[in-house]
């Protein structure tokens, strides 16, 4: 998908549970396609499925399933705290 | 994906339930006794002591809160998040634990759509000791629920979290890193808070004593939703994962997992996932419902006029690849659906199906994992292969055996839509078959 069609609820789940930084405040909303893919990679290796980028169904199924509010990856988290 | 650990310094550790559930049928004492044998597990193998306070001063305050309640954590109703605990540290929140109240809390349940409260409790300690996720499988520190870990007594923590918990404490002086805790499930446990047993009385299934017997009875609707089976019956449902394996031979309530519909609706008439935006449409009278995920939509229900104002009602509904189309069913009729332009096909209603081999009307169909559509009517099924516009030979056959899981004997009632026959207990059910000289021989259906 382009960036832009990418829906926010998807790239909100990235963001809460550490596999995508915030929006830079700078450029506002605008978000490239190379983070993005990056973060649904990282999501995919965390959870031990196919590392493509691309939100398949196994993708999306695996962000539905009920689970823990605290974030994957916390260094991310730490550095947004920073900021 | 290692960080900085953060750890308790001291080792006597206390804990409270602040607040308890508002609606579960879990009672306080249980959720209590959950909670010790969750804190138990990791004290059982780190040098940590954990002892249930009164007051507001405890390390460990537990909370069962709904929404935004103020951490910076807000829970989202049913489903998504379902709760969390603060790492060690200085701040006041420091070890707290939360679970999400919006939740259906189970223990000891067949249910899979409840949230088991001991898994969820056993994952949240991790962190309020310390632990972070990991992406091991096996892990109970894996992000994502994994279902229920079995009896609370007999829990033992996978090895990695072990690993995980002795490099940030130690181990516990009775225990040995490289033998089994064969000694630590001996001891006298007089004097722990006692659990409810399991028992034919429990309130999961209680509340499905007056459900179907999915062995006996004719479904209302029958779809394919994100490559899993659902086959409804009056208020209940029962969901098939892509292996085409029952979740669980108890029932689901309708209303406990596709939220928003009306509360006195008592079946519904068909259902389909739409092909365009994988929303899911469901059938009731003159009405239908769209839904996201397991949400209702805003501006629902809508009159079928929508589709077609010569369509009153719906038998059955599903998406057929091949054409790319949505077909609606009725006494015989069908009409031809367009997703993409949101309107009827013109010639539509047809009597004449482009299926051969099949009934001129039937209770509900979808399209299966295997590319073939299937047709449910009353006990049966026919399946029409992708390459083929005809029943394959050999059909109709029994929904019950080769879906839910019954063998012949099971489909034992005389009473064809027993809507109300009681829940017959799998676990060792009689198999009469092999009954003879008096002796009976038992025999498990999974």
């Amino acid at each position: 998908e382009e960036p832009n069609q990418t829906p926010e609820v998807i790239k909100d789940w990235l963001a809460k549970f550490g596999y995508l930084p915030p929006p830079d405040p700078v450029t506002g909303q605008l978000q490239t396609q190379e983070p993005l893919t990056k973060a649904v990679k990282a999501m995919q290796r965390f959870s031990g499925l196919e590392e493509t980028g691309i939100l398949d169904e196994a993708t999306l199924t695996l962000m539905k399933t009920p689970r823990c509010s605290l974030p994957d990856l916390l260094e991310l988290g730490k550095v947004r705290r920073k900021r | 994906y290692t960080q900085t650990a953060t750890k308790w310094n001291k080792r006597n550790l206390s804990w409270r339930v602040r607040t308890f559930p508002k609606d579960s049928h879990l009672g306080h004492d249980t959720i209590r006794a959950l909670m010790f044998y969750a804190l138990k597990v990791w004290s059982d193998i780190t040098p940590l002591n954990f002892h249930e306070v009164r007051g507001d001063n405890a390390d460990i305050q537990i909370d069962f809160s709904r929404a935004d309640h103020h951490d910076g954590y807000p829970f989202d109703g049913p489903g998504g998040t379902v709760a969390h605990a603060f790492f060690p540290g200085d701040q006041h929140t420091a070890g707290d634990t939360h679970f999400d109240d919006d939740e259906y809390w189970t223990f000891r349940s067949a249910d899979t759509h409840g949230m088991d409260l001991f898994a969820v409790a056993v994952h949240e300690f991790g962190h309020a000791i310390g632990l972070s996720h990991i992406s091991t499988a096996e892990s109970i520190m894996r992000p994502y629920f994994q279902g229920p870990v079995g009896d609370p007594l007999k829990y033992d923590l996978p090895y990695e979290d072990k690993v995980r918990i002795w490099q940030l404490y130690g181990v516990r002086e009775s225990v040995s890193p490289t033998r089994a805790l064969a000694g630590a499930k001996d001891v006298n446990t007089a004097e722990y808070p006692a659990l409810p047993a399991l028992s034919a009385n429990h309130s999961s299934i209680q509340q499905r004593r007056d459900g179907p017997d999915r062995c006996n009875t004719l479904f209302d609707a029958v779809a394919q939703i994100r490559g899993e089976a659902f086959f409804f019956k009056g208020k209940y449902f029962w969901r098939l994962n892509r292996s085409k394996h029952l979740v669980s031979f108890q029932p689901a309530q309708i209303h406990r997992f596709w939220r928003g519909l009306p509360p006195n609706m008592d079946s519904v008439d068909a259902v389909y996932e739409r092909a365009t935006d994988h929303k899911i449409v469901f059938f009731k009278g003159s009405r239908y419902w769209v839904f996201k995920d397991n949400n209702v939509e805003e501006g629902y229900p809508r009159p079928l006029t929508d589709f077609s104002p010569s369509l009153e009602s719906v038998d059955a509904a599903f998406y057929w690849v091949h054409d790319s189309k949505t077909y609606l069913f009725k006494d015989g009729l069908h009409w031809r659906f367009d997703e993409n332009s949101r309107r009827m096909d013109l010639g539509y209603p047809k009597e004449t199906t482009p299926w051969k081999g099949i009934p001129s009307s039937f209770d509900d169909a979808m399209r299966w994992l295997d590319g073939a559509i299937y047709f449910f009517k009353g006990k049966d099924y026919w399946k029409v292969t992708e390459s083929s516009l005809e029943a394959v030979p050999g059909y109709p056959q029994s929904t019950a055996r080769d879906w839910l899981a019954c063998s012949e004997m099971q489909s034992d009632s005389s009473d064809m839509d027993n809507s109300k026959s009681k829940v017959q207990s799998r676990q060792g059910h009689h198999d009469l078959s092999r009954s003879g000289n008096g002796y009976e021989v038992c025999s498990c259906s999974a």
